[in-house]
Protein backbone atom coordinates (compact mmCIF):
# COMPACT_ATOMS: atom_id res chain seq x y z
CA UNK A 1 0.00 0.00 0.00
CA UNK A 2 1.23 3.37 -0.91
CA UNK A 3 3.05 5.50 1.77
CA UNK A 4 1.12 8.40 1.96
CA UNK A 5 1.75 11.97 3.71
CA UNK A 6 5.33 11.97 3.24
CA UNK A 7 5.72 13.23 0.03
CA UNK A 8 5.59 17.17 -1.41
CA UNK A 9 2.89 16.12 -3.18
CA UNK A 10 0.49 12.66 -2.60
CA UNK A 11 -1.05 13.39 -6.23
CA UNK A 12 2.06 14.10 -8.12
CA UNK A 13 4.38 11.95 -6.25
CA UNK A 14 5.41 9.87 -10.00
CA UNK A 15 6.76 13.53 -10.84
CA UNK A 16 8.71 13.84 -6.98
CA UNK A 17 10.20 10.81 -8.18
CA UNK A 18 11.93 11.94 -11.67
CA UNK A 19 12.97 15.26 -10.31
CA UNK A 20 14.38 13.51 -7.45
CA UNK A 21 16.11 10.73 -9.20
CA UNK A 22 17.57 13.10 -11.60
CA UNK A 23 19.09 14.56 -8.89
CA UNK A 24 17.35 18.29 -8.52
CA UNK A 25 17.47 18.41 -5.22
CA UNK A 26 14.58 18.95 -2.61
CA UNK A 27 14.67 22.57 -2.70
CA UNK A 28 13.89 23.12 -6.38
CA UNK A 29 11.75 20.15 -6.92
CA UNK A 30 9.64 21.14 -4.24
CA UNK A 31 9.06 24.28 -5.57
CA UNK A 32 8.61 22.88 -8.96
CA UNK A 33 5.55 20.74 -7.25
CA UNK A 34 4.00 23.03 -6.05
CA UNK A 35 3.61 25.42 -8.86
CA UNK A 36 2.87 22.26 -10.33
CA UNK A 37 -0.05 21.80 -8.41
CA UNK A 38 -1.40 25.21 -9.21
CA UNK A 39 -1.02 24.58 -13.23
CA UNK A 40 -4.26 22.90 -14.52
CA UNK A 41 -2.90 21.83 -17.81
CA UNK A 42 -0.40 18.61 -18.59
CA UNK A 43 1.77 19.24 -15.53
CA UNK A 44 4.47 16.67 -17.13
CA UNK A 45 4.48 19.50 -20.05
CA UNK A 46 4.42 22.05 -17.66
CA UNK A 47 8.00 20.85 -15.47
CA UNK A 48 9.77 20.18 -18.58
CA UNK A 49 8.95 24.07 -19.68
CA UNK A 50 10.11 25.29 -16.27
CA UNK A 51 13.29 22.74 -16.12
CA UNK A 52 14.68 23.93 -20.11
CA UNK A 53 13.83 27.63 -18.94
CA UNK A 54 16.38 27.38 -16.24
CA UNK A 55 19.00 25.80 -18.37
CA UNK A 56 18.36 28.04 -21.15
CA UNK A 57 21.28 30.30 -20.11
CA UNK A 58 22.85 31.91 -23.45
CA UNK A 59 26.52 31.06 -23.60
CA UNK A 60 27.89 33.72 -25.63
CA UNK A 61 32.20 33.12 -26.46
CA UNK A 62 34.58 35.64 -25.72
CA UNK A 63 37.75 37.05 -26.87
CA UNK A 64 39.98 39.35 -25.26
CA UNK A 65 43.87 38.84 -26.96
CA UNK A 66 45.22 35.63 -28.90
CA UNK A 67 45.75 33.05 -28.24
CA UNK A 68 42.12 32.84 -26.59
CA UNK A 69 42.65 31.17 -23.09
CA UNK A 70 40.86 28.17 -22.06
CA UNK A 71 41.12 27.27 -18.45
CA UNK A 72 39.60 23.75 -17.66
CA UNK A 73 38.55 22.81 -13.50
CA UNK A 74 37.15 20.93 -11.40
CA UNK A 75 36.96 17.89 -9.10
CA UNK A 76 39.04 14.93 -9.19
CA UNK A 77 38.48 12.29 -11.68
CA UNK A 78 35.48 14.55 -13.43
CA UNK A 79 36.85 14.09 -16.80
CA UNK A 80 39.36 17.75 -17.34
CA UNK A 81 42.32 15.77 -19.01
CA UNK A 82 39.89 13.88 -21.33
CA UNK A 83 37.50 16.86 -22.12
CA UNK A 84 40.67 18.78 -22.80
CA UNK A 85 41.39 16.68 -25.80
CA UNK A 86 38.04 16.84 -27.06
CA UNK A 87 37.55 20.41 -26.53
CA UNK A 88 41.28 20.57 -28.53
CA UNK A 89 40.21 18.25 -31.35
CA UNK A 90 36.72 20.15 -31.43
CA UNK A 91 38.05 23.72 -32.07
CA UNK A 92 41.11 21.70 -34.22
CA UNK A 93 38.09 20.69 -36.69
CA UNK A 94 36.43 24.22 -36.64
CA UNK A 95 39.84 25.50 -37.87
CA UNK A 96 41.45 26.94 -35.14
CA UNK A 97 44.96 26.61 -34.66
CA UNK A 98 45.24 25.05 -30.97
CA UNK A 99 47.84 24.49 -28.46
CA UNK A 100 47.27 22.28 -25.00
CA UNK A 101 49.48 23.03 -21.93
CA UNK A 102 49.24 20.45 -18.72
CA UNK A 103 49.27 22.06 -15.62
CA UNK A 104 48.38 19.44 -13.41
CA UNK A 105 51.90 19.03 -12.17
CA UNK A 106 50.90 16.77 -9.22
CA UNK A 107 48.78 13.54 -10.49
CA UNK A 108 50.93 10.81 -11.53
CA UNK A 109 51.48 10.62 -15.13
CA UNK A 110 48.82 13.56 -15.80
CA UNK A 111 50.92 14.76 -18.57
CA UNK A 112 51.43 11.49 -19.80
CA UNK A 113 48.00 11.33 -20.37
CA UNK A 114 47.34 14.25 -22.11
CA UNK A 115 50.52 13.75 -24.17
CA UNK A 116 48.75 10.77 -25.79
CA UNK A 117 45.62 13.02 -26.44
CA UNK A 118 48.11 15.84 -28.08
CA UNK A 119 49.30 12.70 -30.19
CA UNK A 120 45.85 11.14 -30.95
CA UNK A 121 44.86 14.82 -32.64
CA UNK A 122 48.20 15.90 -33.78
CA UNK A 123 48.02 18.64 -32.11
CA UNK A 124 51.21 20.70 -29.98
CA UNK A 125 51.45 20.15 -26.13
CA UNK A 126 53.38 22.29 -23.55
CA UNK A 127 54.55 19.91 -21.04
CA UNK A 128 56.16 21.27 -17.13
CA UNK A 129 59.96 20.84 -16.83
CA UNK A 130 60.90 19.29 -13.72
CA UNK A 131 60.54 21.03 -10.86
CA UNK A 132 58.15 23.31 -12.54
CA UNK A 133 55.30 24.34 -10.53
CA UNK A 134 51.66 24.87 -12.87
CA UNK A 135 51.70 28.63 -12.57
CA UNK A 136 55.27 28.34 -14.70
CA UNK A 137 54.06 26.02 -17.09
CA UNK A 138 51.10 28.29 -17.59
CA UNK A 139 53.23 31.04 -18.30
CA UNK A 140 55.81 29.03 -20.74
CA UNK A 141 52.61 28.01 -22.63
CA UNK A 142 51.15 31.31 -23.21
CA UNK A 143 54.23 32.66 -24.57
CA UNK A 144 54.64 29.72 -26.71
CA UNK A 145 51.15 29.97 -28.43
CA UNK A 146 51.57 33.57 -28.71
CA UNK A 147 55.34 33.05 -30.19
CA UNK A 148 53.66 30.71 -32.89
CA UNK A 149 50.52 32.85 -32.94
CA UNK A 150 48.45 30.31 -31.71
CA UNK A 151 44.16 30.47 -31.90
CA UNK A 152 43.03 28.68 -29.20
CA UNK A 153 45.59 27.68 -25.72
CA UNK A 154 43.73 25.18 -23.61
CA UNK A 155 45.05 24.45 -20.30
CA UNK A 156 44.51 21.35 -17.80
CA UNK A 157 44.61 21.35 -14.51
CA UNK A 158 45.18 18.85 -11.27
CA UNK A 159 41.76 17.68 -10.03
CA UNK A 160 41.27 19.68 -7.10
CA UNK A 161 38.61 19.31 -4.17
CA UNK A 162 36.23 23.08 -3.77
CA UNK A 163 37.49 22.27 0.19
CA UNK A 164 41.26 22.40 -0.32
CA UNK A 165 41.58 26.20 0.41
CA UNK A 166 45.50 25.81 -0.60
CA UNK A 167 44.90 24.48 -3.89
CA UNK A 168 41.77 26.99 -4.74
CA UNK A 169 44.79 29.60 -3.82
CA UNK A 170 46.65 27.61 -6.62
CA UNK A 171 44.15 28.51 -9.48
CA UNK A 172 44.54 32.15 -8.21
CA UNK A 173 47.55 32.18 -8.61
CA UNK A 174 47.24 30.72 -12.31
CA UNK A 175 44.82 32.85 -13.50
CA UNK A 176 47.20 35.84 -12.30
CA UNK A 177 49.60 34.66 -14.49
CA UNK A 178 47.27 34.77 -17.39
CA UNK A 179 46.58 37.96 -16.28
CA UNK A 180 49.70 39.60 -16.82
CA UNK A 181 51.03 37.86 -19.36
CA UNK A 182 47.62 38.07 -21.57
CA UNK A 183 46.71 41.31 -19.86
CA UNK A 184 43.34 40.22 -19.71
CA UNK A 185 41.27 37.78 -17.74
CA UNK A 186 41.03 34.30 -19.55
CA UNK A 187 38.48 34.44 -22.07
CA UNK A 188 37.30 31.15 -20.59
CA UNK A 189 37.07 28.99 -17.30
CA UNK A 190 35.30 25.83 -17.68
CA UNK A 191 34.37 23.90 -14.36
CA UNK A 192 34.13 20.09 -15.28
CA UNK A 193 30.99 18.67 -13.41
CA UNK A 194 30.63 14.72 -13.48
CA UNK A 195 26.81 14.03 -14.22
CA UNK A 196 27.05 10.92 -11.26
CA UNK A 197 27.56 13.82 -8.80
CA UNK A 198 24.60 14.07 -6.57
CA UNK A 199 23.98 17.62 -4.11
CA UNK A 200 27.70 18.54 -3.64
CA UNK A 201 27.65 19.68 -7.11
CA UNK A 202 26.27 22.55 -5.79
CA UNK A 203 28.73 23.48 -3.60
CA UNK A 204 31.44 22.57 -6.43
CA UNK A 205 29.80 25.50 -8.29
CA UNK A 206 29.52 27.91 -5.70
CA UNK A 207 33.03 27.85 -4.33
CA UNK A 208 34.72 27.56 -8.14
CA UNK A 209 32.08 30.62 -8.90
CA UNK A 210 33.10 32.68 -5.79
CA UNK A 211 36.71 32.34 -5.97
CA UNK A 212 37.50 32.03 -9.45
CA UNK A 213 34.69 33.48 -11.37
CA UNK A 214 34.56 30.06 -14.18
CA UNK A 215 32.45 30.94 -16.86
CA UNK A 216 30.42 27.87 -18.34
CA UNK A 217 29.97 24.35 -17.07
CA UNK A 218 30.86 21.16 -19.14
CA UNK A 219 29.16 18.07 -17.91
CA UNK A 220 30.41 14.92 -18.57
CA UNK A 221 29.78 11.15 -18.51
CA UNK A 222 26.32 11.91 -19.60
CA UNK A 223 26.48 8.76 -21.43
CA UNK A 224 25.60 6.44 -18.20
CA UNK A 225 22.59 6.50 -16.33
CA UNK A 226 23.15 9.38 -13.88
CA UNK A 227 21.03 12.17 -15.47
CA UNK A 228 22.84 14.93 -14.36
CA UNK A 229 19.87 17.12 -13.21
CA UNK A 230 22.46 18.99 -10.49
CA UNK A 231 22.57 21.09 -13.26
CA UNK A 232 19.23 22.45 -12.61
CA UNK A 233 20.21 23.92 -9.46
CA UNK A 234 23.23 25.19 -10.73
CA UNK A 235 21.58 26.77 -13.15
CA UNK A 236 18.96 28.40 -11.11
CA UNK A 237 21.14 29.30 -8.41
CA UNK A 238 24.50 30.25 -10.40
CA UNK A 239 22.91 31.59 -13.93
CA UNK A 240 26.35 29.74 -15.55
CA UNK A 241 25.82 28.65 -18.92
CA UNK A 242 26.42 24.76 -19.63
CA UNK A 243 28.77 25.02 -22.83
CA UNK A 244 29.28 21.15 -23.64
CA UNK A 245 28.13 17.44 -22.91
CA UNK A 246 30.58 14.92 -22.87
CA UNK A 247 29.13 11.46 -23.90
CA UNK A 248 31.42 8.85 -24.19
CA UNK A 249 35.24 8.65 -23.62
CA UNK A 250 36.82 9.10 -27.35
CA UNK A 251 37.78 12.07 -28.34
CA UNK A 252 34.29 12.71 -30.39
CA UNK A 253 32.16 12.49 -27.53
CA UNK A 254 31.77 16.11 -27.05
CA UNK A 255 28.67 17.98 -28.26
CA UNK A 256 27.53 21.31 -27.27
CA UNK A 257 24.71 21.40 -24.81
CA UNK A 258 20.82 21.63 -25.89
CA UNK A 259 18.71 22.16 -22.69
CA UNK A 260 15.59 20.19 -24.13
CA UNK A 261 17.10 17.25 -25.35
CA UNK A 262 18.92 17.11 -22.11
CA UNK A 263 15.48 17.74 -20.42
CA UNK A 264 13.87 15.08 -22.77
CA UNK A 265 16.17 12.61 -21.50
CA UNK A 266 15.23 13.62 -17.82
CA UNK A 267 11.94 12.23 -18.46
CA UNK A 268 12.14 9.18 -20.72
CA UNK B 1 22.30 23.94 5.25
CA UNK B 2 22.06 20.13 6.52
CA UNK B 3 23.32 20.71 9.81
CA UNK B 4 20.67 23.45 10.42
CA UNK B 5 18.08 21.28 9.36
CA UNK B 6 18.55 18.25 11.52
CA UNK B 7 18.81 20.78 14.43
CA UNK B 8 15.97 22.19 13.30
CA UNK B 9 14.32 18.54 13.47
CA UNK B 10 15.92 17.73 16.68
CA UNK B 11 14.25 20.81 18.79
CA UNK B 12 11.10 20.27 16.49
CA UNK B 13 10.89 16.51 17.73
CA UNK B 14 12.59 17.14 21.39
CA UNK B 15 9.77 19.85 21.67
CA UNK B 16 6.95 17.20 20.82
CA UNK B 17 5.32 15.04 23.94
CA UNK B 18 3.59 11.95 22.97
CA UNK B 19 3.68 11.55 18.98
CA UNK B 20 0.51 12.03 17.51
CA UNK B 21 0.17 10.69 14.07
CA UNK B 22 0.52 14.26 12.51
CA UNK B 23 3.25 14.46 14.65
CA UNK B 24 5.01 11.27 12.93
CA UNK B 25 4.39 12.27 9.73
CA UNK B 26 5.74 15.67 10.28
CA UNK B 27 8.92 14.20 11.34
CA UNK B 28 9.21 11.68 8.48
CA UNK B 29 9.03 14.12 5.62
CA UNK B 30 11.34 16.36 7.17
CA UNK B 31 13.89 13.09 7.87
CA UNK B 32 13.21 12.17 4.06
CA UNK B 33 14.11 15.45 2.84
CA UNK B 34 17.21 15.61 5.22
CA UNK B 35 18.03 12.33 3.86
CA UNK B 36 17.61 12.89 0.36
CA UNK B 37 19.68 15.96 0.64
CA UNK B 38 22.84 13.87 1.77
CA UNK B 39 22.13 11.93 -1.45
CA UNK B 40 20.47 9.14 -0.08
CA UNK B 41 18.78 7.01 -3.06
CA UNK B 42 14.75 7.84 -3.50
CA UNK B 43 13.63 4.56 -2.86
CA UNK B 44 16.40 3.42 -0.22
CA UNK B 45 14.72 6.39 1.83
CA UNK B 46 11.04 5.53 0.78
CA UNK B 47 12.32 1.99 2.73
CA UNK B 48 14.44 3.28 5.34
CA UNK B 49 11.06 5.48 6.37
CA UNK B 50 8.46 2.62 6.36
CA UNK B 51 10.35 0.81 8.60
CA UNK B 52 11.19 3.61 10.97
CA UNK B 53 7.46 4.26 10.93
CA UNK B 54 7.15 1.38 12.35
CA UNK B 55 9.37 1.67 15.10
CA UNK B 56 7.90 5.61 15.69
CA UNK B 57 4.70 3.93 16.41
CA UNK B 58 6.54 1.39 19.06
CA UNK B 59 4.70 0.60 22.18
CA UNK B 60 8.44 2.05 23.63
CA UNK B 61 8.25 5.40 21.92
CA UNK B 62 4.44 5.89 22.01
CA UNK B 63 4.73 5.65 25.94
CA UNK B 64 7.49 7.75 26.47
CA UNK B 65 7.55 10.89 28.11
CA UNK B 66 10.46 12.22 25.74
CA UNK B 67 9.72 10.82 22.68
CA UNK B 68 11.54 12.88 20.35
CA UNK B 69 14.99 12.17 21.85
CA UNK B 70 14.01 8.26 21.04
CA UNK B 71 13.02 9.39 18.01
CA UNK B 72 16.41 10.57 17.52
CA UNK B 73 18.50 7.99 18.47
CA UNK B 74 16.25 5.65 16.83
CA UNK B 75 17.31 7.02 13.50
CA UNK B 76 20.80 7.19 14.08
CA UNK B 77 20.87 3.77 15.31
CA UNK B 78 18.53 2.54 12.23
CA UNK B 79 21.42 4.44 9.56
CA UNK B 80 24.41 2.72 11.61
CA UNK B 81 22.61 -0.54 11.86
CA UNK B 82 21.92 -0.45 7.98
CA UNK B 83 25.28 0.72 7.21
CA UNK B 84 26.39 -2.97 9.24
CA UNK B 85 27.02 -2.21 12.46
CA UNK B 86 30.94 -1.66 13.08
CA UNK B 87 33.91 -1.94 10.54
CA UNK B 88 34.55 -5.10 8.36
CA UNK B 89 38.00 -6.09 7.73
CA UNK B 90 39.08 -8.17 4.61
CA UNK B 91 39.66 -11.34 5.41
CA UNK B 92 43.48 -12.35 4.17
CA UNK B 93 45.17 -15.29 4.16
CA UNK B 94 48.61 -16.24 4.82
CA UNK B 95 48.40 -18.13 1.41
CA UNK B 96 47.43 -16.28 -1.65
CA UNK B 97 45.17 -13.12 -2.16
CA UNK B 98 43.67 -11.54 -4.87
CA UNK B 99 41.76 -8.26 -5.10
CA UNK B 100 39.90 -7.04 -8.58
CA UNK B 101 39.14 -3.28 -8.15
CA UNK B 102 36.37 -2.00 -10.70
CA UNK B 103 33.81 0.83 -11.12
CA UNK B 104 32.73 4.06 -12.96
CA UNK B 105 35.34 6.02 -14.65
CA UNK B 106 37.65 8.64 -12.11
CA UNK B 107 35.78 6.81 -9.43
CA UNK B 108 39.67 6.35 -7.79
CA UNK B 109 40.47 3.01 -8.73
CA UNK B 110 44.13 3.02 -9.62
CA UNK B 111 44.94 5.58 -7.00
CA UNK B 112 43.26 3.01 -4.34
CA UNK B 113 44.89 -0.04 -5.39
CA UNK B 114 48.09 1.65 -4.36
CA UNK B 115 46.15 2.91 -1.07
CA UNK B 116 45.59 -1.15 -0.26
CA UNK B 117 49.26 -1.66 -1.67
CA UNK B 118 50.30 0.16 1.07
CA UNK B 119 47.98 -0.55 3.44
CA UNK B 120 48.68 -4.42 3.31
CA UNK B 121 52.61 -3.67 2.50
CA UNK B 122 53.47 -6.78 4.75
CA UNK B 123 51.71 -9.33 2.70
CA UNK B 124 54.41 -8.59 -0.30
CA UNK B 125 51.53 -6.82 -2.55
CA UNK B 126 52.04 -6.99 -6.68
CA UNK B 127 50.19 -4.49 -8.43
CA UNK B 128 48.49 -4.87 -11.34
CA UNK B 129 47.94 -2.60 -14.58
CA UNK B 130 44.72 -4.32 -16.51
CA UNK B 131 43.65 -0.83 -17.67
CA UNK B 132 44.51 -1.07 -21.50
CA UNK B 133 42.68 1.30 -22.80
CA UNK B 134 42.75 4.97 -20.59
CA UNK B 135 46.01 6.37 -21.91
CA UNK B 136 48.72 6.14 -19.66
CA UNK B 137 46.85 3.89 -16.97
CA UNK B 138 49.70 1.58 -16.63
CA UNK B 139 52.68 4.15 -16.16
CA UNK B 140 50.29 6.14 -13.81
CA UNK B 141 50.08 2.52 -11.52
CA UNK B 142 53.63 2.04 -12.25
CA UNK B 143 54.66 5.37 -10.52
CA UNK B 144 52.64 4.97 -7.74
CA UNK B 145 53.79 1.46 -7.30
CA UNK B 146 56.82 3.09 -6.96
CA UNK B 147 56.17 5.20 -4.63
CA UNK B 148 54.90 2.74 -2.05
CA UNK B 149 57.64 0.54 -3.57
CA UNK B 150 55.96 -2.37 -4.28
CA UNK B 151 56.44 -4.78 -7.16
CA UNK B 152 54.60 -4.31 -10.56
CA UNK B 153 53.07 -5.86 -13.59
CA UNK B 154 52.61 -3.44 -16.67
CA UNK B 155 48.89 -3.95 -18.89
CA UNK B 156 49.52 -6.42 -21.81
CA UNK B 157 47.32 -5.47 -24.75
CA UNK B 158 44.66 -7.66 -23.17
CA UNK B 159 43.95 -8.25 -19.70
CA UNK B 160 43.50 -11.94 -19.41
CA UNK B 161 47.08 -12.71 -20.57
CA UNK B 162 48.32 -9.67 -18.18
CA UNK B 163 46.62 -11.11 -15.20
CA UNK B 164 47.95 -14.96 -16.47
CA UNK B 165 51.79 -13.47 -16.34
CA UNK B 166 51.16 -11.60 -12.98
CA UNK B 167 49.64 -14.46 -11.38
CA UNK B 168 52.68 -16.63 -12.40
CA UNK B 169 55.31 -13.99 -11.78
CA UNK B 170 53.27 -13.94 -7.58
CA UNK B 171 53.62 -17.49 -7.06
CA UNK B 172 57.38 -17.41 -7.88
CA UNK B 173 58.29 -14.03 -5.87
CA UNK B 174 56.29 -15.41 -2.83
CA UNK B 175 53.65 -11.99 -3.24
CA UNK B 176 50.80 -12.91 -0.97
CA UNK B 177 48.36 -10.04 -2.03
CA UNK B 178 48.04 -9.66 -5.83
CA UNK B 179 45.95 -6.01 -6.94
CA UNK B 180 44.17 -5.94 -9.67
CA UNK B 181 43.46 -2.53 -11.17
CA UNK B 182 40.82 -2.86 -14.17
CA UNK B 183 39.62 0.12 -16.15
CA UNK B 184 36.74 2.27 -15.87
CA UNK B 185 33.55 1.13 -16.86
CA UNK B 186 30.06 1.76 -17.02
CA UNK B 187 27.70 -0.48 -15.61
CA UNK B 188 25.32 -0.53 -18.23
CA UNK B 189 28.56 -1.41 -20.69
CA UNK B 190 27.74 -4.92 -21.89
CA UNK B 191 30.75 -5.81 -23.90
CA UNK B 192 32.95 -4.40 -21.07
CA UNK B 193 30.92 -6.05 -17.90
CA UNK B 194 30.94 -8.96 -20.21
CA UNK B 195 35.06 -8.58 -19.70
CA UNK B 196 35.05 -8.18 -16.40
CA UNK B 197 32.54 -11.08 -15.53
CA UNK B 198 35.12 -13.26 -17.46
CA UNK B 199 38.16 -12.07 -15.62
CA UNK B 200 36.39 -12.66 -12.45
CA UNK B 201 35.56 -16.44 -13.69
CA UNK B 202 39.22 -17.00 -14.88
CA UNK B 203 40.95 -15.76 -11.99
CA UNK B 204 39.03 -16.52 -9.02
CA UNK B 205 39.70 -12.96 -6.96
CA UNK B 206 38.86 -13.74 -2.95
CA UNK B 207 37.31 -10.13 -2.92
CA UNK B 208 35.55 -8.25 -5.93
CA UNK B 209 35.41 -5.00 -4.83
CA UNK B 210 33.27 -2.11 -6.47
CA UNK B 211 35.38 1.58 -5.97
CA UNK B 212 32.15 4.32 -5.75
CA UNK B 213 32.96 8.09 -5.63
CA UNK B 214 31.80 9.58 -2.32
CA UNK B 215 30.11 12.46 -4.33
CA UNK B 216 28.14 10.59 -6.18
CA UNK B 217 24.33 10.98 -6.06
CA UNK B 218 20.98 8.79 -6.49
CA UNK B 219 23.27 7.16 -9.67
CA UNK B 220 24.82 5.06 -6.66
CA UNK B 221 21.76 2.34 -6.63
CA UNK B 222 22.28 1.81 -10.42
CA UNK B 223 25.91 0.99 -9.77
CA UNK B 224 25.66 -1.08 -7.13
CA UNK B 225 22.46 -2.90 -8.45
CA UNK B 226 24.08 -4.03 -11.88
CA UNK B 227 27.62 -4.61 -10.34
CA UNK B 228 26.13 -6.88 -8.10
CA UNK B 229 23.96 -8.80 -10.48
CA UNK B 230 26.49 -8.83 -13.38
CA UNK B 231 29.69 -9.39 -11.41
CA UNK B 232 29.05 -10.03 -7.49
CA UNK B 233 30.15 -7.50 -5.24
CA UNK B 234 32.13 -9.18 -2.01
CA UNK B 235 32.81 -5.75 -0.42
CA UNK B 236 33.03 -1.31 -1.65
CA UNK B 237 35.34 1.28 -0.98
CA UNK B 238 33.85 4.73 -1.32
CA UNK B 239 36.54 7.92 -2.24
CA UNK B 240 36.62 11.31 -1.87
CA UNK B 241 35.17 11.29 1.73
CA UNK B 242 38.20 14.28 2.54
CA UNK B 243 35.31 16.75 0.57
CA UNK B 244 32.37 17.96 2.48
CA UNK B 245 29.82 15.45 0.52
CA UNK B 246 27.74 14.19 2.91
CA UNK B 247 27.83 10.24 1.49
CA UNK B 248 24.43 9.23 1.50
CA UNK B 249 25.90 6.96 -1.34
CA UNK B 250 26.96 4.57 1.20
CA UNK B 251 23.92 4.05 2.82
CA UNK B 252 22.10 3.33 -1.44
CA UNK B 253 24.89 0.85 -2.08
CA UNK B 254 24.40 -0.75 0.94
CA UNK B 255 20.60 -0.99 0.99
CA UNK B 256 21.23 -2.16 -2.46
CA UNK B 257 24.41 -4.69 -2.87
CA UNK B 258 24.23 -5.82 1.03
CA UNK B 259 27.73 -5.70 0.51
CA UNK B 260 30.22 -4.43 3.44
CA UNK B 261 31.66 -1.10 2.68
CA UNK B 262 35.44 -2.16 3.96
CA UNK B 263 37.36 1.49 3.30
CA UNK B 264 36.87 4.90 2.54
CA UNK B 265 39.44 7.54 0.85
CA UNK B 266 40.13 10.15 2.28
CA UNK B 267 42.93 11.86 0.09
CA UNK B 268 45.14 11.45 -2.57
CA UNK B 269 48.36 10.02 -0.74
CA UNK B 270 48.88 6.66 -0.82
CA UNK B 271 48.15 6.42 3.18
CA UNK B 272 44.63 8.06 2.66
CA UNK B 273 43.02 5.31 3.11
CA UNK B 274 40.82 4.80 6.42
CA UNK B 275 38.57 1.69 7.74
CA UNK B 276 35.13 2.39 7.14
CA UNK B 277 33.23 3.04 10.64
CA UNK B 278 29.28 2.96 10.20
CA UNK B 279 28.94 5.00 13.20
CA UNK B 280 31.16 7.71 12.00
CA UNK B 281 29.54 8.08 8.37
CA UNK B 282 26.08 8.27 9.84
CA UNK B 283 26.88 11.32 11.96
CA UNK B 284 28.12 12.24 8.61
CA UNK B 285 24.93 11.82 7.20
CA UNK B 286 22.40 13.07 9.70
CA UNK B 287 24.63 16.23 9.19
N1 LIG C 1 31.93 7.36 -20.02
C1 LIG C 1 32.60 8.52 -19.97
N2 LIG C 1 33.80 8.56 -19.40
C2 LIG C 1 34.46 9.73 -19.39
C3 LIG C 1 33.92 10.93 -19.93
N3 LIG C 1 34.83 11.91 -19.75
C4 LIG C 1 35.90 11.37 -19.13
N4 LIG C 1 35.68 10.04 -18.92
C5 LIG C 1 36.55 9.07 -18.25
O1 LIG C 1 36.67 9.45 -16.91
C6 LIG C 1 37.95 9.04 -16.42
C7 LIG C 1 38.63 10.24 -15.78
O2 LIG C 1 38.92 11.17 -16.80
P1 LIG C 1 40.12 12.22 -16.66
O3 LIG C 1 40.09 13.03 -17.90
O4 LIG C 1 41.38 11.53 -16.31
O5 LIG C 1 39.60 13.04 -15.42
P2 LIG C 1 40.36 14.23 -14.70
O6 LIG C 1 39.33 15.18 -14.23
O7 LIG C 1 41.40 14.81 -15.59
O8 LIG C 1 41.02 13.49 -13.47
P3 LIG C 1 42.13 14.09 -12.48
O9 LIG C 1 43.09 14.86 -13.30
O10 LIG C 1 42.73 12.91 -11.84
O11 LIG C 1 41.39 14.94 -11.50
C8 LIG C 1 38.71 8.49 -17.61
O12 LIG C 1 38.60 7.08 -17.56
C9 LIG C 1 37.96 9.03 -18.81
O13 LIG C 1 38.05 8.20 -19.94
C10 LIG C 1 32.60 10.86 -20.53
O14 LIG C 1 32.03 11.83 -21.02
N5 LIG C 1 32.00 9.63 -20.52
N1 LIG D 1 40.58 13.93 -2.75
C1 LIG D 1 40.63 12.65 -3.12
N2 LIG D 1 41.01 12.36 -4.37
C2 LIG D 1 41.08 11.06 -4.70
C3 LIG D 1 40.76 10.00 -3.82
N3 LIG D 1 40.94 8.83 -4.48
C4 LIG D 1 41.34 9.15 -5.73
N4 LIG D 1 41.43 10.49 -5.87
C5 LIG D 1 41.79 11.27 -7.05
O1 LIG D 1 40.78 11.06 -8.01
C6 LIG D 1 41.33 11.14 -9.32
C7 LIG D 1 40.99 9.88 -10.08
O2 LIG D 1 41.69 8.80 -9.48
P1 LIG D 1 42.10 7.51 -10.32
O3 LIG D 1 42.75 6.57 -9.37
O4 LIG D 1 42.86 7.87 -11.55
O5 LIG D 1 40.65 6.99 -10.74
P2 LIG D 1 40.29 5.71 -11.60
O6 LIG D 1 39.05 5.13 -11.06
O7 LIG D 1 41.45 4.79 -11.68
O8 LIG D 1 40.00 6.35 -13.02
P3 LIG D 1 39.80 5.54 -14.40
O9 LIG D 1 40.84 4.49 -14.44
O10 LIG D 1 39.95 6.55 -15.46
O11 LIG D 1 38.42 4.99 -14.34
C8 LIG D 1 42.83 11.37 -9.13
O12 LIG D 1 43.05 12.76 -9.20
C9 LIG D 1 43.09 10.87 -7.73
O13 LIG D 1 44.20 11.48 -7.12
C10 LIG D 1 40.35 10.35 -2.47
O14 LIG D 1 40.04 9.51 -1.62
N5 LIG D 1 40.31 11.69 -2.19
MG1 LIG E 1 43.42 15.09 -15.27
MG1 LIG F 1 42.42 4.00 -13.29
Amino acid sequence: EKFRGIFFSDNLEELEEILLSADIGTQLTQKLIEECKKFSGDKKEFLKEKLINILSIPYKERFFSSPKVILVVGVNGSGKTTTVGKLAYYYKINHNDVIIASADTYRDAATEQLKIWAEKINTEIVLSQKGQDSAAVVFDAIQSAQKRKKDILLIDTAGRLHTRKELIEELKKIIRVINKIKKSKPEEIFLIIDATVGQNGIEQAKVFKDEIDITGIIITKLDGTAKGGILIPIAYEFKLPICYIGCGENIDDLIPFSPEDFVKAIFE
Amino acid sequence: IIADRFIKLQRKILGYGRLSQKEISDTLREIRILLLDADVNYKVVGEFLRSLEEKLKSEKIASSLKPGELVIVELYKEIVKLLGEKPTKLNLTNQFNILCLFGLQGTGKTTTAAKLAYYYKEKKPLLVACDPKRPAASLQLQKLAERVKVDFIPVKEDIFTTAKVALEFAKKNNNQLVLFDTAGRLHIDEELMKELKEFKEKIKPNYNLLVVDGMVGQDAVNQAKEFNEKIGIDGVIITKMDGDAKGGACLSIRAVSKAPIIFIGIGEKIDDLQEFHPDRIASRILG
